[in-house]
């Protein structure tokens, strides 16, 4: 195989293989990312080449075969944990698992209790069950304190009524909620002896094991279709109603509050706080996120316009053939594209300090050290404001870096960018996030 | 910023605003474009910058009747002093990570360029912000221009490297332009003939709207 890019190889004054590890984090990072990377390129049945010409129908179903794929392969090759997430993280294509794995299972483990964990988390880790994160509704997005549906304690029959008292509190954009999911963690307001508690997370089965089907009281779809050809078009983000749906009261996630047999509010000793250690936690991954998101467009325009010839005053290649100026040497070309090179990595050291300044929040906190916790909220919101938003306008530029044909599908960019741009409004608005950044900074 | 006149210390990524007193009043002591190559010049200008937004949102905070009112009339301030303090941090840790050992032959030295470049382009995007809380002068502006378009030739013949250090297969990338051989246009040429519109040579839908046209 000719590389083309050979010549531009051949200038690095710096060791490549070391630069790989840094990037990675650590060696052992780079070895098990790389191996699982080649792994996924390597298997036709990852193939995802042809995601921009499917319908919304074949897409969703490649989605689910691939899924389906991923769960046979990490079985047959009894892959850890560590392998099986890098696994889903190189197939790259949006499906159920992805919130299963990344929100549904971490719920369980922020907010059950032990005794809750060893009846959920069984079926949870073998897929015997398949979740999703309840949360969002259609009148308030990210706004918890206004979500409307009830869950009212019933003491006749120790049970809680999940019910969607407007169509505005209709649960609206949880990934697989649409189509595929069985269970939800459900937020809603607990009410018990005609008090309201406010949101509290509660586990909910939406579908029949047995058939699939809807249970009695819930309505359940898809929301429609999304911005891109591709990207989230191969999830089922969903709609979900409830009309008095009954479920035992031991379904509520009782970690840090619970209503006993007798209908009774109580908190436990396990600090309230420990729960934004899990906002803490996601937001370390958008960051990173964010610089993977960048990388992979600088990456694509960096090679593109070093291959990419205009203009420019002629002179000969090695070969003595005349040619044009590469488009990378343009100073304006540099002026745009550099800067985005440094942000990918000045975004992926600060995400590799998120994930300690989690460690250290999560350490603090079981110490019942709340300190740093309003700065380290404050932190990693804006930092996910930040990132989310300079990567997103990134890739935008990396596709009009690439000239026209970075509008094609094939280039990879449109798709990228249809896929990323909604981190900007997920987990909290950017603005809104930046507000609440200055708010605490004025308190300061 | 009300607090720091109790004596109480900001703590973690907020550290910086103990120092309230010396970074409203210093003044950048960059002289020739080399100086913002020093990473405790730039450091003390983002940090400068920060906490001059945050004190004027505070101090103009005070002039409405209540603080409610004063963060609705104000809101689009307090995000560009919000925006200040995030890009601070960010450039605080990429300066860190400098600070640990890095190993690799001319590894760091690569960081190094790309963190120059990191902060001296938000300099730049953002010099309404620096110039207007005096935490550099116009002169010292044009400086940080020169230096960076000095990074930029020393970055440029690294560049594909430092791309490629990013390890992704052809696979994830998912792009015939980042294709990691190069071979660009006989690749983009091989994916438009398989587009469905191109299974046949005369389209559907030439018979009923193409032809009868082409025929009147």
């Amino acid at each position: 195989i000719m590389d083309h890019l050979a010549h531009e190889r051949s200038k690095a004054q710096f060791s490549v293989e070391e630069m790989k590890i840094i990037w990675a984090g650590s060696l052992h990072a780079f070895q098990v990312s790389d191996r699982i990377a080649r792994l996924v390129a390597s298997d036709p049945g990852f193939r995802k080449d042809n995601r921009a010409v499917l319908s919304r129908k074949e897409l969703f179903k490649s989605a689910l075969r691939k899924a389906a794929y991923v769960w046979k392969r990490i079985n047959e090759l009894a892959l850890s944990e560590e392998e099986a997430s890098w696994l889903r993280f190189y197939v790259d294509e949006l499906a159920y698992a992805y919130i299963h794995w990344g929100m549904f299972v971490p719920a369980i483990k922020g907010s059950a209790t032990e005794e809750q964990q060893q009846k959920w988390l069984p079926l949870a880790n073998n897929m015997q069950i398949i979740g999703t994160y309840a949360q969002t509704e259609l009148g308030h997005g990210s706004n918890v304190r206004g979500l409307e549906t009830t869950a009212t304690f019933d003491q006749e029959t120790d049970e809680f009524i999940i019910h969607s008292p407007t169509l505005t509190s209709s649960k609206w954009w949880p990934g697989g909620l649409g189509k595929v999911a069985t269970h939800a963690v459900v937020y809603a307001r607990l009410i018990t002896d005609g008090q309201d508690y406010g949101v509290h997370g509660f586990l909910v089965q939406i579908r029949s094991l047995d058939d699939h089907f809807p249970l009695p009281g819930v309505t359940v779809g898809d929301i429609g279709m999304k911005f891109g050809s591709g990207a989230f078009n191969s999830i089922d983000n969903g709609f979900l109603r409830f009309n008095h749906v009954r479920i035992p009261r031991n379904q509520m996630l009782m970690k840090v509050s619970r209503v006993t047999r007798q209908g009774k509010y109580v908190e436990s000793n396990v600090p309230k706080q420990l729960l934004y250690g899990a906002m803490v936690y996601v937001r370390q991954i958008i960051v990173a996120d964010a610089s993977i998101a960048l990388s992979r467009a600088v990456c694509i325009a960096t090679r593109y316009s070093a291959v990419r010839r205009q203009f420019g005053p002629p002179h000969e290649d090695e070969n003595g053939k005349g040619v044009e100026t590469q488009v990378i040497d343009y100073k304006t070309q540099q002026s745009r594209l550099f800067p985005l090179l440094a942000s990918a990595y000045a975004f992926r050291f600060v995400g590799e300090w998120l994930k300690w300044l989690y460690t250290d929040l999560i350490q603090k906190l079981e110490a019942n050290d709340f300190s740093t916790l309003p700065e380290a909220h404050a932190c990693t919101a804006g930092l996910k404001s930040l990132t989310t938003s300079a990567a997103a306008d990134g890739i935008k530029e990396c596709w009009k870096l690439c000239g026209g044909h970075g509008y094609l599908s094939s280039s990879g960019l449109p798709e990228l960018y249809a896929a990323f741009v909604p981190a900007c409004t997920y987990e909290g608005d950017n603005i809104v996030l930046l507000l609440q950044v200055s708010r605490f900074l004025m308190k300061t | 910023i009300s607090q720091l006149q109790t004596g109480k210390k900001p703590i973690g990524t907020t550290a910086y605003m103990a120092h309230v007193e010396h970074l409203i009043q210093c003044r950048c002591t960059v002289q020739k474009a080399e100086d913002w190559l020093n990473p405790s010049v730039i450091l003390e200008a983002f940090e400068a910058r920060a906490i001059r937004l945050s004190v004027a949102c505070a101090e103009n905070l005070t002039k409405f009747a209540t603080p409610l009112q004063g963060f609705s009339e104000l809101s689009p301030d307090l995000v560009e002093a919000a925006v200040a303090h995030c890009q601070l941090i960010v450039v605080s840790k990429f300066i860190e990570k400098l600070q640990q050992n890095i190993e690799g032959n001319g590894v760091k030295q690569q960081l190094e360029t790309l963190c120059n470049i990191y902060c001296l382009n938000l300099i730049h995007k953002h010099l309404g912000d620096f110039l207007s809380t005096g935490s550099i002068s116009p002169k010292q502006a044009s400086l940080a221009s020169d230096q960076l378009r000095s990074r930029y030739s020393k970055l440029r013949s690294n560049v594909i490297a430092l791309v490629d250090a990013f390890n992704y297969t052809d696979h994830f990338l998912g792009s015939v332009l980042g294709r990691y051989d190069g071979n660009v246009y006989p690749k983009l040429y091989e994916e438009a003939w398989k587009d469905p519109l191109n299974d046949s040579i005369v389209p559907d839908g030439y018979h009923e709207y193409i032809q009868p046209l082409l025929k009147q």
